[in-house]
């Protein structure tokens, strides 16, 4: 006789409700968000020349959208679960996935705006700088899209608990490989390439900031709540996916984090663009690098 | 020629042929499998007869190879006579990459072993004087063999190292033991939400067989997991 030890990771069905509402709320309460923050754009837009010329805000906000769009997207998905014909679940994966790719790019583009802002710093400008942006951030998604439907592999998904029992069930992928070279494949690599741009600026806040006579009380724990919000902008939560096998706790903060990441956003957003010139200047160092990255493009 | 044109290619991984060898190219060879009958390679595959060639290697050991060891890359094993008179429980190590061994009193919390206890021999004593044991670690690879119904539940279920023990006594049916014989393997932290669970592979379950936790149980630890089964 063979014996061996099986291993299965399991959430019970209390966790996976949990998990839902949880992703639920936050979606929700990111979509309302995430809609002031574009509203906010197109009014400042339209009242202060600098948001024309700027790149920075636009690149927000385009993220701004494709997270809208994603969540709006989520709350589609599961909400019909797989309702309708095998092409309309075909589509539905399909809208799905695009919007989760085009999110990503935007937080792996928001990554790259930052290293040339903070990092590369000189000779940074590029013609058509913006629109060359969109067009990765828009289109690259895409073509992945379109490839990943001719192998036609967007379909039923389903998500068991620990009894083997169905939880959730929604239009996504039915090829497994597909589902992990372009999703967790994709995620790993913009999440890499985000934590490498982070380190790299985090590095730049603290030992500029140490290096600068201001060494005022106060200073490091700026340097640390700038980098939380940049975190957020970069998607750095989406990278606790990686941990979310070590218990229901890390999917919990998973579920908490990523859902509220349109929150997190509108408030950076306010806090870099709202206040006068002087207060943000004076109080953030990414604001100041922003500054001096328009110089730069003149 | 048109019959030579038309004859296919021998697949080991479909089982059909040299389905009772066991010499050491028929073992290498179809322990290929392990890692060839992957999801994307499963039409040439044969997961029952793949299966049914390892548990047949079991009684193949006991009851007609001249080797009291084996030393390969995916499989160690030992085969050694056991008198049925025993005093004390026997404890046999399963140190992956090693021969199984048996060891002394002083080595029992080896961190991979058997125990197969007295009483579990002492049954047989009116019977036969002698019986042959036979203790086999097998590495199943990361393919679909000996997966059972892993396969299909797509939560990233698995086998502990693909690791698998073997244990055989004679050709001896052991059933509804009195006292259960222990199997421990050592793991790594494992994380709160994984569900560990000892089991056996039952050949009558399902269309291949499949894994079945009856008449084992498990003592889950941190380091080290216990399994005792009433059965061999």
């Amino acid at each position: 006789t063979f014996f061996a030890l099986l291993l299965r990771p399991t959430l019970d069905e209390a966790t996976v409700k949990a998990l839902i509402h949880i992703s639920q709320a936050g979606c929700g309460t990111s979509m309302i968000f995430l809609a002031f923050t574009i509203v906010l754009y197109t009014v400042l837009r339209f009242s202060r020349q600098r948001f024309k010329s700027e790149d920075a805000p636009k690149i927000h906000v385009s993220l701004s959208i494709s997270l809208f769009l994603l969540n709006l997207a989520f709350f589609i998905n599961v909400g019909q679960r797989l309702k309708g014909s095998d092409a309309a679940c075909w589509a539905r994966g399909a809208i799905f996935h695009y919007f989760l790719l085009c999110a990503f790019t935007w937080m792996s583009l928001e990554a790259f705006h930052l290293y040339l802002l903070v990092i590369k710093v000189f000779n940074t400008y590029f013609s058509h700088y913006f629109l060359k942006l969109s067009l990765v951030g828009w289109v690259l998604p895409a073509l992945i899209v379109i490839g990943t439907g001719i192998a036609n592999s967007y379909g039923p998904y389903s998500i068991r608990d620990e009894k083997n029992v169905t939880t959730l069930e929604l239009c996504w992928f039915r090829e497994k490989i597909a589902l992990y070279v372009t999703v967790h494949g994709y995620c790993l690599i913009v999440f890499l390439f985000s934590a490498a741009v982070l380190s790299l600026v985090s590095w730049k806040i603290f030992t500029l900031s140490s290096a600068t006579a201001g060494k005022e009380k106060g200073q490091h724990w700026k340097g640390v709540l700038t980098l939380l919000g940049l975190s957020c902008l970069v998607g750095l939560p989406w990278g606790l996916a990686l941990l979310t096998s070590l218990g229901p706790f890390t999917a919990y903060v998973f579920a908490l984090f990523t859902s509220l990441q349109g929150v997190f956003i509108f408030c950076w957003f306010i806090i870099l663009y709202c206040p006068s010139q002087s207060t943000v200047t004076s109080s953030s160092g990414t604001a100041r690098v922003d500054h001096a990255h328009t110089v730069s493009q003149e | 020629d048109s019959t030579r044109r038309d004859e296919k290619p021998r697949n080991v991984c479909q089982g059909s042929a040299n389905m009772n060898s066991y010499e050491d190219f028929d073992l290498n060879r179809t322990a290929g499998c392990f890692s060839k009958c992957t999801h994307s390679q499963e039409e040439l595959c044969h997961l029952g007869n793949l299966q049914r060639y390892w548990l047949n290697f079991e009684t193949y050991l006991v009851e007609r190879s001249q080797m009291d060891t084996l030393n390969t890359s995916f499989l160690t094993a030992l085969v050694k006579s056991i008198n049925t008179s025993v005093s004390e429980d026997l404890y046999f190590s399963l140190t992956p990459s090693q021969v199984p061994k048996q060891m002394t009193k002083d080595e029992h919390q080896h961190p991979d072993r058997v125990r197969l206890p007295k009483s579990l021999f002492g049954s047989l004593k009116s019977s036969r004087p002698m019986v042959r044991l036979g203790i086999v670690v097998l590495d199943i690879g990361p393919g679909n063999v000996f997966k059972g119904s892993l396969l299909s539940r797509e939560d990233g279920s698995s086998v502990l190292n693909n690791r698998m023990v073997a244990l055989t006594l004679g050709h001896i049916k052991v059933t509804k033991l009195a006292e259960p014989l222990e199997i421990t393997f050592s793991h790594q932290y494992q994380p709160p939400n994984m569900n560990l669970s000892c089991e056996f592979w039952d050949a009558t379950k399902g269309p291949s067989g499949d894994w079945s936790s009856k008449g084992c149980s498990t003592e889950v630890g941190v380091r080290r997991t216990v399994c005792r089964c009433d059965h061999l």
